[in-house]
């Protein structure tokens, strides 16, 4: 075999009864991601840039859960995660609990590059971020409505909503009484499903 | 949760994966996304960047588990992840891309669907959500 390859994803769980129109779109936004990489990898650029770069793309894109478009907490506030790790030199970076940098997946290529840490959270992220010129934004520019609506539902629902749908009602039942014990955010934690 | 796995024509791998969590999650949980060996790992056989149910992911150590049955197993990208999919990762619990220093790419999940896309400089590219 040998040569390039790459591949990109959206996440894993899709509703069923996901409208076709926005299953077009989510391919769509996929194959244009995926060709920004294809011809960064036509111009020689290194793996580790691809994968940044690519991954910058689709947090800007709302149709998916990273950067614009993140999911929202309990308390309606946006908590990002991102990691990056060069498979050449073994280099990692991890960040978590961003809130204000566009691009968190940049912010773990400055851990990974620019500290001697693999991992950086909450206000110390956000503070190195601010000493190492990552573009700041203001928190609303991740929240969109469509989010803003899912939370209430789970709320409503007291249940933690999956990215495009509630759990079906008798969710309790369902979950062995070990989980049912087992609880987040006041439900058994068995209804955490995959995003 | 988005994700990109990259080997390039070196056959240099590299793996990153972000996301936003789940909705109405509880303040400062933390998935699989950022944990290097669980949502996100790349050396210098294969890179991976897996989604789901973060939990599950972190309790199988998923990424890291595809490429130790590489190293360790000297199986295929393909057996490595069918092993981790379909034999590792409770069921209905997430997904994985992966790409391997010999060119060859792959993505395993046992949820309904993941989003993905994927493509070869030999030309082979695909795009999909559902099995």
């Amino acid at each position: 075999m040998g040569g390039w390859a790459i591949a990109v994803h959206g996440g894993a769980g899709i509703d069923p009864s996901l409208p076709l129109q926005r299953q077009e779109e989510a391919c769509q936004a996929l194959l244009s991601a995926l060709h920004l990489g294809i011809s960064a990898l036509r111009s020689a650029s290194s793996a580790v840039d691809v994968v940044e770069l690519v991954v910058r793309e689709l947090e800007l894109n709302p149709l998916f859960n990273s950067g614009c478009g993140s999911a929202l907490t309990a308390q309606g506030t946006v908590e990002m995660d991102a990691s990056i790790m060069d498979g050449s030199t073994r280099k990692c970076g991890a960040v978590s609990g961003l809130s204000t940098v566009k691009n968190p997946i940049s912010l773990a290529r400055l851990v990974m590059d620019k500290s001697p840490h693999a991992y950086l959270a909450f206000d110390g992220a956000e503070a190195f971020a601010r000493q190492h010129g990552a573009e700041i934004v203001d928190t609303s520019f991740f929240i969109i409505e469509e989010n803003v609506i899912r939370l209430k539902q789970a709320k409503e629902a007291k249940s933690i909503q999956f990215d495009y749908r509630l759990p079906s009602k008798g969710w309790d039942t369902c979950a062995s009484e070990a989980e049912q014990m087992v609880q987040m955010n006041g439900v058994p934690i068995s209804l955490y499903s995959p995003e | 949760t988005v994700g990109c796995v990259v080997v390039d024509a070196l056959g240099r791998c590299a793996a990153a994966t972000s996301t936003g969590g789940l909705i109405n999650k509880m303040c400062g949980r933390i998935g699989d996304s950022p944990l290097i060996g669980a949502g996100t790992y790349a050396c210098n056989i294969c890179a991976v960047s897996a989604t789901g149910e973060g939990e599950a992911i972190i309790r199988a150590t998923l990424a890291r588990d595809v490429a130790a049955l590489m190293e360790f197993k000297g199986i295929s990208l393909k057996e490595a992840v069918d092993c981790a999919i379909h034999e590792r990762l409770e069921d209905g619990k997430g997904g994985l891309i992966a790409v391997s220093n010999d060119g060859h790419v792959i993505c395993g999940f046992n949820t309904t669907g993941m989003f993905r896309a994927l493509a070869t400089e030999d030309g082979h590219m695909e795009v999909g959500l559902w099995d």
